[in-house]
């Protein structure tokens, strides 16, 4: 956008265009346009770089005060669930939280917990090697929650701090599939108090509107913690977890840069809103 | 559902008197808030609400009792239209090798298709060979490996390895054991990445590809256009295939990728087996979209 240009409604539809593109979801970008007239009839904007500062300090004043840092347990072990869509970036991006904690020196274990997808547990595996982790993993077919069961009992026996439970893509339409990760979830709080300590959702940023549906089942079946935002290094610009807050208040923590172990960064809401704009 | 509002716009509209191309107007930002909300890409809902509101001015639609009713079909119409044909489905050379690439973003599903398109070949007839041409990610070549056994059909892999020369070995291997479809399974990418964009285009130089086709995630955003145009302007793909259309996601990338590269989408993944993969079927699409 032009600074110094006059408000005209080139502009507003420049910006308006801007923002859907990036996934922020038409409604919610009328809504905030809808501010931002009155904004500019009431003459608190009255220039083109008024029009987007004001945008950028409605957004990010959503994030005031709000708690984006993973929820860690006074005691070890602390335990991470991970779940998403299929192909989203959870394995990858468990591989990227394991080399964040190992990096300040705290042991972790990788739970193998897609027991279903061919070469899922030879895929953490390979990044339990790399980064320096410990795995346990059943068979291909054994139950999810056995091995996430199993990953506690080991990471409470060898004083593990960090304990990340890798779990089989599925769409959240996927009834029995959502059962199944409420049940590991119910396992793991019966073998540790207030396990798991944080659930993150693994959401690809070049999602479209349908990641409000994934994040709503998503949360019903396992109360979502947080959100690793993947692939954010592509063109997409994962506006729709901005769109979101408005009906499903979940915090995004991390966001994924690439795919190796250290492409990740914890979530910056100023950046992002300002990236939003470019 | 977009039928019920968009009637109901009408029918009000058609209380205040003879319908005028400005209240024709009005009832399309129904339309075109769930096309965005179906995410449909923001230029291409532009277009086609411009294409459908010279239609929808019509006297047809001003005479009608039903204006409503009358809209839809043309916004169907069109839909169908831009997304047609019914997807073709893949044909075989006779005789000679048939080579088949996949590319696409991150995740989208290729190598799981890429099993699925040998099945398909497998029940057709052919004598299908994987190639396990993603020397990248771990255990991908362990992936297709074990979907290949599942299938019975052969893998091709190298232990380390380019993949343009492996493609190339892996053709000639086709060649001299009997196998005439050869399915490229490649590493995911991104589109902007220079280098492995220029992979693909030397896989393509090497295996002369019959159908290249363009694995893209159902549930992709307004991204949809810059990954579908990139990887056509640098690839010419033939086709699209849309996968995971077994969620709830209305799917309004496959009217973008269309649009932009007008290349139809042929199939379609309707599940994590390797059986679930369908013909492309634009009224469906259009329904789903429409919501
Ligand atoms: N460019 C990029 N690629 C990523 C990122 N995160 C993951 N990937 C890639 O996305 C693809 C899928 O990643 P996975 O970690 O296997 O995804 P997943 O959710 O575990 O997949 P399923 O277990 O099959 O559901 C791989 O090719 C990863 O390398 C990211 O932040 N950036
Ligand atoms: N529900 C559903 N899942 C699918 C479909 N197609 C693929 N998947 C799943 O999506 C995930 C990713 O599939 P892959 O075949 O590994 O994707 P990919 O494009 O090869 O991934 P990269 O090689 O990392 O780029 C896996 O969990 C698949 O089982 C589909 O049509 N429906
Ligand atoms: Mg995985
Ligand atoms: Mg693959």
């Amino acid at each position: 956008f032009a600074l110094g240009q006059t408000i005209d409604e080139h502009l507003l539809e420049e910006i308006e265009a801007a923002l859907i593109e990036a996934d922020m979801g038409v409604k919610p970008v009328g809504r905030l346009m809808e501010e931002l007239r009155r904004a500019c009839q009431s003459g608190e904007v009255t220039d083109a770089a008024g029009v987007k500062g004001h945008l950028k300090a409605r957004l990010k004043e959503r994030f005031k005060g709000r708690k984006l840092e993973l929820n860690m347990s006074p005691t070890p072990p602390t335990v991470i669930m991970v779940a998403g869509v299929n192909g989203s970036g959870k394995t990858t991006s468990i591989a990227k939280l394991g080399y964040m904690f190992a990096r300040e020196g705290k042991q972790v274990l990788l739970a193998a917990g897609d027991t279903f997808r061919a070469a899922a547990v030879e895929q953490l595996e390979i990044w339990a090697g790399r980064i320096g982790a410990q795995i346990i993993k059943h068979q291909t077919g054994a139950d999810p929650s056995a091995v996430a069961y199993d990953a506690l009992e080991a990471a409470v026996a060898r004083g593990v701090d960090v304990v990340i439970v890798d779990t089989a893509g599925r769409l959240h339409t996927k009834q029995n599939l959502m059962s199944e990760l409420g049940k590991m979830k119910k396992v793991l709080s019966k073998r540790i108090e207030h396990a798991p300590h944080e659930v993150l959702l693994v959401l690809d940023a070049t999602t479209g509107q349908n990641a409000i549906s994934q994040a709503r089942l998503f949360k019903e079946a396992v109360d979502i913690t947080g959100i690793f935002l993947a692939k954010l290094d592509g063109t997409a610009k994962g506006g729709v977890v901005l769109g979101m807050q408005d009906e499903i208040k979940i915090p995004v923590k991390f966001v994924g840069l690439g795919e190796k172990a250290e492409d990740i960064q914890r979530f910056d809401p100023e950046g992002f809103i300002d990236a939003l704009f470019d | 559902s977009i039928t019920k509002s968009l009637e109901t716009v009408f029918d009000r509209l058609r209380g205040k008197g003879r319908l005028t191309r400005e209240n024709i107007q009005e009832g399309l930002r129904e339309v075109r808030t769930a096309l965005l909300e179906a995410d449909v890409n923001y230029k291409v809902v532009k277009d086609l609400i411009q294409r459908v509101t010279e239609k929808a001015v019509g006297e047809e639609v001003l005479q009608s009792v039903t204006p409503g009713q009358q809209v839809i079909k043309i916004i169907y119409d069109e839909l169908v239209g831009l997304m047609g044909p019914v997807g073709q489905p893949l044909t075989f050379q006779e005789g000679n090798p048939t080579v088949i690439m996949l590319v696409g973003l991150h995740g989208c599903g290729k190598t799981t298709t890429a099993a699925k398109l040998a099945k398909l070949a497998l029940s057709k007839g052919r004598k299908p060979l994987l190639v396990a041409a993603d020397v990248q990610r771990p255990a991908a070549v362990e992936q297709l490996k074990i979907l290949g056994k599942q299938l019975g059909i052969p893998v091709y892999s190298e232990n380390g390895g380019q993949p343009p020369l492996l493609c190339e070995k892996a053709v000639e291997h086709a060649i001299k054991n009997g196998q005439n479809t050869i399915v490229l399974d490649t590493a995911g990418r991104l589109h902007i990445d220079e280098e492995l964009m220029s992979e693909l285009r030397e896989i393509k130089e090497r295996t002369k590809p019959h159908v290249i086709l363009f694995v893209c995630d159902a549930m992709t955003g307004q991204d949809a256009v810059n990954s579908a145009k990139e990887f056509n302007s640098q690839l010419e793909f033939d086709g699209a295939i849309l996968t995971k259309l077994d969620g709830d996601t209305r799917g309004g990338a496959a009217l973008s990728v269309k649009a932009v590269t007008g290349k139809p989408i042929r199939y379609v993944g309707v599940g994590e087996k390797l059986e679930m993969l369908e013909e492309f079927y634009p009224d469906r699409m259009a329904s789903r979209i429409l919501g």
